[in-house]
């Protein structure tokens, strides 16, 4: 799961990963 | 002829398509045919990007929040050098920009095909460490498939279609960065002459994101359902969509296979810019290369 950080939390919710 | 549940999956996966990605294939043709009033800025040299950067400053992904990017501040600082030696560092620098510049809209496009799995029938009941697994192997293949669509041989729409950035210029940058868009040039234009629309495109995406063979999946067999259910709708709406060419639906099912080669090509080049540029990827990005493949 810490592996894919970002896609775990794009497909929870839709936080922009510019922003991170 | 389509079951009405075949249907109702066609107009759910093309509407979901639609909302999800801020260019179509429909949009992009009409700006590459000259029918829009606005014709775009044409990047054919270095001089031309960086005026592109200054007047397309809004519509850069890179520039949207005002970032500033860590290599420009760096390479601005102030020695005395000759005049060749200047130049070939503000071409690196402008080289580095530009690596930039496509990763940013390769993460805006991964998160625009996130937004678009999460609204395809049933993917979000699917267990959420497939979910990552499947978009993990899919973004690019994806990616490229939808790069085609703003392609034509000459190059390729950039900044929301208010850029179009030369095949040629592309290919004069220094190596590796000049072997980056060629293949996807070449897939593009095969991939092209099949004349798909953004609602065939829809389903063919859908099919690649639903593939029931990505390395690390736990539930296979309610993958490959989905996955099932997605290609038949697919061969359905192509023959319905396109009478004429009969074959259309298996030439579109090899390109599944070029894909994947293309994806495996474009890793290797990410990889060889990594160790040899020194320079930074998105964590996204890193993400998904990680252990790929």
């Amino acid at each position: 799961k810490e592996k894919h950080k970002i896609l775990h939390q794009l497909l929870q919710n839709s936080t922009s990963p510019v922003d991170l | 002829c389509m079951e009405g549940d075949g249907k109702t999956l066609v107009r759910q996966i093309h509407d979901a398509y639609m909302k999800s990605f801020t260019m179509n294939k429909a949009k992009a043709r009409l700006i590459l045919t000259g029918k829009t009033s606005e014709p775009p800025f044409i990047i054919h040299d270095m001089d031309t990007f960086q005026l592109a950067e200054r007047t397309l400053a809004a519509y850069m992904a890179h520039m949207v929040k005002g970032e500033r990017l860590e290599s420009e501040s760096e390479l601005r600082v102030e020695h005395v050098t000759p005049a060749v030696e200047c130049e070939e560092l503000q071409q690196r620098e402008a080289e580095a920009r530009l690596f930039h510049c496509c990763q940013s809209t390769s993460v805006e496009t991964v998160t625009e095909l996130t937004e678009f799995a999460k609204a395809m029938p049933d993917f979000q009941t699917l267990d959420l460490n497939d979910q990552v697994t499947l978009l993990k192997y899919a973004v690019h293949e994806a990616l490229f498939t939808l790069l085609a669509s703003c392609m034509n041989k000459d190059g390729l729409l950039v900044a929301r279609g208010r850029g179009f950035i030369t095949r040629e210029f592309l290919k004069s940058l220094r190596r590796p960065f000049s072997d980056m868009m060629e293949p996807k040039f070449q897939f593009a234009t095969r991939f092209n002459s099949m004349d798909l629309d953004d609602s065939d495109l829809a389903l063919f995406v859908a099919a690649i994101i639903c593939c029931g063979d990505r390395p690390g999946l736990v539930d296979i067999p309610v993958v490959e359902r989905l996955q099932e259910s997605i290609i038949q709708a697919l061969r359905h709406h192509l023959l319905a969509n396109h009478p004429d060419d009969t074959f259309l639906f298996p030439r579109l099912l090899q390109k599944l296979a070029d894909l994947r080669e293309l994806v495996t090509e474009h890793a290797q080049l990410i990889q060889e810019i990594k160790t040899l540029e020194d320079t930074s990827l998105h964590p996204l990005l890193q993400e998904i290369y990680k252990d790929m493949y």
